[in-house]
């Protein structure tokens, strides 16, 4: 499964729809401070099922909905799109006859999230559960958050191992 | 469940041994479960030895030391089976550029062994330089954020960038 | 006790918003003691709003943005009461180059106001380019450390130093 | 009272004497990752009367003193010491006729600290309060150790009081 592009709108500071397309290699993000490069990368997360909103330094869910700037009032809705390359044929069954799998999650204020795999709606478990399978997911250890470093060095003994389990 | 993580335990000691080689150019380190017989109650020890000097506890280290062995950790866990999607968010801040240099080497060599596409927010020059590619991310507009794609030659000019 | 407290929040406070003003060319900020009526029992709430912002929990902004807020907050205090020497070890880690940029002209700034000493350790180029002088430590012999002079126009040519 | 200068002995990876002169200004220190520059900033903590051993990264305090490399045995005694200019006579009654005083402490394996100020023994307590009544001290907001940043940004609502209270 590889990843061809991830579509971020009304995520945070991203209001503007903002493509950004996935290639092999090393891909950079960079810019000044509290430009918006960790809220691409909290945007994957959020697509990909993280039910945390501590995880996404909110309170509640809804804190991801762009909330307005000095020139520009607040969105009522945040939507994040992955598209997936599916040639190799590797997703879970229901989805398997696509070659190109595209994931949405969509958050509308005080009304919770809906996820769709190309346009069907499906249940948050679901999209979790395609990326369960390729060892990719919020929580996996290939998202590698900002603090992520200090955290683990600063952690206890048990908080350690329990990275170790993921390997498992 | 038990067994699973001891072996689990074993396939990332031997990563995490062999990676802390590579980025530290040498040396040695070793993971270790303690407290507990039950490693699923067991506590990770983290000793380390960066080139020339004496086995510590993680704790002992530099703070570039520790970073350094904290990124081969997650590498040692990552690579038992590696997604096709890995994402990093500055963990470089606290490396110098000799080991921003071995930190990129190697993964230059994930990338070969396991086709994994990275994406990398960093402000550290080197890595920049090491990228196959750059997108900016800008706020010209105070509060919403926009993308542009970088030129690599372009990029050590671009001051504010990092 | 608790009235002595109460001054110090004020003044810290009025330090607080000045500063961070300087540091981020902008915005504004605030503490606000939460949770107690009894000053010597409330939390401490941190809110800011970088240059064109909204204002917002600390937690809420970008890592560097908090860094140089936690810095605002520390020269608040310190400036209640000037030490003579002041250390700071790597707090400029998460910073890009222009907010690097306005602390260096600060701590030029406490210099002129306080002539307190600064002992400044860290990696970013900017930083060591705005220093009235270097010390290099190095390892030659490994686990031995030496202190070199560092001449401030050769800094730019020891590519190992950071 | 002025810091003219700190020498640094068997402390820490530092085997060798060695003197940093203090001046004016903006003072940087430099060098790679694991090369010293921390050790010197806990070098200046410990002499002004730093007790707690986690605050130098340690178990016991016995930990400060140089533990040996791959060429060179252990070091059994650690010392540093800091020469301050008096000449505007600030510092306590007991010290305040000399124009130059330097405070040295020592460690010994297994046979704890001692502290001397112009060659006289004196208690950890005289240091620590030659240091208070300048607002100066291992544990002041003028000492920012590598990772406080990151702790404050952590910290909760009464921690962080508690920086203010230093202001107090
Ligand atoms: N819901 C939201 N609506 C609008 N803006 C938001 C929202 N949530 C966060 N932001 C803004 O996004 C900015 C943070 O962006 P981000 O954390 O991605 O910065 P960054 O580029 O990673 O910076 P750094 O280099 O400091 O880590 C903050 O300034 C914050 O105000
Ligand atoms: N008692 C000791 N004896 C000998 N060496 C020691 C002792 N305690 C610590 N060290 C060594 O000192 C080194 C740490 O130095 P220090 O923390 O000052 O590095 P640094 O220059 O601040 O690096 P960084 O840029 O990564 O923060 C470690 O490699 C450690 O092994
Ligand atoms: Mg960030
Ligand atoms: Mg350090």
């Amino acid at each position: 499964m590889k990843f061809k592009s991830i579509r971020i709108s009304g995520f945070k500071s991203f209001l503007e729809p903002t493509e950004i397309n996935l290639d092999e290699g090393l891909t950079g993000i960079v810019g000044p401070n509290g430009c918006g490069k960790s809220n691409i990368v909290e945007a994957m997360k959020w697509v990909m099922g993280e039910s945390s909103a501590r995880q996404m330094r909110g309170e509640g869910m809804d804190d991801v909905i762009f909330s307005g700037s000095n020139e520009r009032p607040a969105r009522n809705f945040a939507e994040v799109t992955i598209k997936l390359d599916n040639t190799e044929k590797k997703a879970p069954a229901s989805f398997n006859q696509f070659d190109e799998i595209e994931i949405s999650r969509k958050i509308e204020r005080e009304k919770g999230s809906t996820y769709r795999v190309n346009s069907k709606q499906v249940r948050a478990r679901d999209v979790q559960l395609i990326f369960a399978d390729t060892a990719t997911g919020a929580r996996s250890s290939g998202i590698v958050s900002q603090g992520r470093i200090s955290q683990i060095i600063e952690s206890s003994l048990e908080e350690r191992r329990i990275i170790l389990e993921e390997a498992a | 469940g038990r067994q699973r993580l001891k072996n689990s335990f074993e396939l990332v000691n031997k990563n995490f041994k062999n990676l802390f080689k590579k980025l530290f150019g040498g040396g040695d380190a070793e993971l270790k479960l303690v407290g507990d017989d039950d490693p699923l109650k067991a506590g990770l020890e983290i000793l380390a030895s960066p080139p020339g000097k004496k086995m510590q506890l993680l704790s002992l280290l530099s703070g570039g030391e520790q970073a350094l062995t904290a990124i081969s950790l997650i590498f040692s866990v990552f690579l038992c089976n590696p997604a096709p999607i890995c994402i990093l968010d500055e963990v470089d801040a606290a490396l110098d550029d000799s080991n921003v240099g071995r930190f990129c080497n190697l993964l230059d060599k994930i990338v070969d062994e396991t086709e994994t596409y990275f994406l990398i927010v960093t402000h550290h020059r080197l890595t920049m330089a090491k990228m196959n590619r750059l997108f900016g991310v800008t706020m010209e507009q105070k509060g919403i954020s926009r993308l542009v794609s970088v030129d690599l030659e372009q990029a050590n000019k671009i001051k504010d960038i990092a």
